[in-house]
């Protein structure tokens, strides 16, 4: 039967093989706009892809976005794999977004977090962090979003590995976050960095290690409400906006605090929708409308980036 | 396979910052073994917690002894999962 993204149902959650197949049937899809790089193993020595979407040129001016980096909040990679579909699909009929990938390429890491990914579908949905164990300790795993190297260590994680914002070791000691760092900084030529969470529908940007404003605050905020603004009038759904610190809570060692450390000034993270009342456990027929009303808010970003280049 | 047969996810709608401490005093204490799916962070916030089962009275009864208001927003959690396995089943067929 020949394999088709066509075929394929972006309404559902799938498992891990699951997606990595269709990747590989997105891939052979789409020769000239899309490649499939493996970054590096998870700590149980899962591949963790990146789908490239680029139409040439060297080491562009690149947007990246991450999704799944907490393993149950399942709506995150089911909207990447709905997103990477529709940048495919829209790439030379959408002139908006055909005019941004000729000049810059998206990375898209869906499953940041593959072992814990598995392990919500195998043996605990409930499941949030890595796999890893915890030397001294019968509790494993790690907060991957308080495991990158800003503010590390700060308040808002917990030393404890049995709690489920504990920050690890050290710095990037999650080889999931090493990955991911690694590529980041060996490419050099990053613009945005855009990490897909749920629930609660906020849009926020750096920092969550400390409530002090970032330089580019105001900029940052302008950008984050029209987004939202183009979120909403899709369905109506409500988002908040503004800082991680103030918005929820200080959180240190978090992945835009870190991107935006390094340079990249157009970090934001998502929390996505739950609307109603199911937490992570949304239901699927409401992955669609999820993505679908995200891709306006992360269009306006990108199209937003490719206009203010630095 | 964990499962969660009598798990309560039950919704707090913080009215001040009297009881943002007081959830926050709950989320530190390890005994009750709450799961804070959204944190006490802010009264413009929801506070989502799931609850084991075994610990459900015990919540119920700080809660209201502290004049809490709360609501349960998944009555039972494996039930909730249990439909979505069989979503994904068909899904995969």
């Amino acid at each position: 039967r020949e394999r088709s993204t066509r075929s394929f149902n972006f309404g559902a959650y799938h498992t891990l093989d699951t997606i990595y197949s269709w990747m590989d049937t997105l891939v052979a899809e789409h020769p000239n706009l899309i490649t499939k790089q493996e970054i590096g193993r998870s700590y149980e020595n899962r591949p963790m892809y990146v789908l490239k979407f680029s139409t040439g040129g060297s080491n562009r001016p690149a947007i990246w976005i991450d999704t799944g980096i907490h393993s149950r909040e399942w709506v995150s990679p089911a909207t990447g794999v709905w997103t990477a579909n529709k940048i495919a699909t829209d790439y030379g009929t959408d002139a908006s977004l055909t005019s941004l990938l000729n000049t810059m390429d998206i990375y898209l890491l869906i499953l940041t977090n593959p072992d814990g990914y598995v392990y919500t579908h195998s043996n605990d949905r409930m499941w949030r962090k890595t796999r890893s164990r915890n030397s001294g300790s019968i509790c494993r795993g790690v907060d991957p979003n308080r495991n990158w190297d800003a503010g590390f260590g700060g308040p808002g994680a917990s030393s404890s590995p049995c709690s489920d914002s504990y920050r690890g070791p050290s710095a990037h000691s999650e080889i999931e976050v090493k990955n991911v760092v690694d590529l980041i900084k060996s490419h050099g030529n990053f613009k945005a960095f855009i990490s897909v969470h749920a629930y609660s529908q906020l849009l926020m940007y750096p920092y969550g290690y400390t409530c002090t404003n970032v330089p580019h605050q105001a900029e940052l905020d302008s950008i984050g409400r029209a987004a939202v603004q183009k979120l909403t009038s899709l369905y109506g759904t409500s988002y908040k906006v503004g800082s991680i610190c103030k918005i929820i809570y200080q959180a240190s060692g978090g992945s835009i605090d870190w991107s935006y450390n390094l340079g990249i000034k157009y970090s934001f993270a998502f929390e996505l929708r739950d609307t109603g009342r199911y937490g992570f456990i949304l239901p699927s027929n409401q992955i669609i409308p999820t993505a679908s009303e995200t891709w306006l808010a992360l269009k306006h970003i990108m199209e937003y980036v490719r206009d203010h280049p630095y | 396979e964990r499962i969660f047969i009598g798990d309560q996810v039950i919704r707090v709608d913080v009215q001040s910052e009297e009881q943002i401490q007081l959830l926050q005093a709950l989320e530190t204490s390890q005994e009750w073994e709450l799961d804070f799916w959204l944190h006490p962070v802010s009264t413009e916030l929801p506070v989502d917690i799931r609850v084991p089962r075994s610990s459900l009275s015990s919540v119920k009864d700080y809660l209201q002894a502290h004049s809490i208001p709360f609501s349960v927003m998944i009555d039972n959690l494996q039930e909730l999962l249990d439909e979505e396995k069989a979503e994904m089943e068909v899904n995969r067929m």
